[in-house]
């Protein structure tokens, strides 16, 4: 399947958010 | 180990092993997850996005995992 330049923007945006957060949690935790 | 319950380390599992640009859907956690509601999948995969394990992709149904690649 093939993506659009658009969707892979987005997905990426949304990764970085994603470990951004996780960052924030595991600091949290420990 | 890894803080997470068994549901949400099958769900989890599910999300990383699929090699998908776009991710996997609900749809297909659902059919790999027979056991599994689709209301059961959708609290398991908000609590994994709200801890950052995974993302919504292309839209709020597909699903990747932050850590594999």
């Amino acid at each position: 399947s093939n993506l659009t330049a658009e969707q892979q923007r987005k997905i990426e945006e949304n990764r970085q958010r994603a470990l951004a957060r996780r960052a924030e949690r595991l600091a949290q935790t420990s | 180990a890894n803080g997470l319950s068994a549901n949400q380390n099958q769900v989890l599992c599910l999300i990383k092993s699929c090699p998908e640009p776009q991710g996997i859907s609900i749809q297909e956690l659902k059919q790999k997850l027979s056991g599994m509601s689709i209301s059961v999948i959708r609290q398991v995969v908000d609590f994994l996005s709200n801890e950052g394990h995974i993302f919504s992709t292309i839209d709020e149904d597909h699903f990747r995992s932050t850590d594999n690649d």
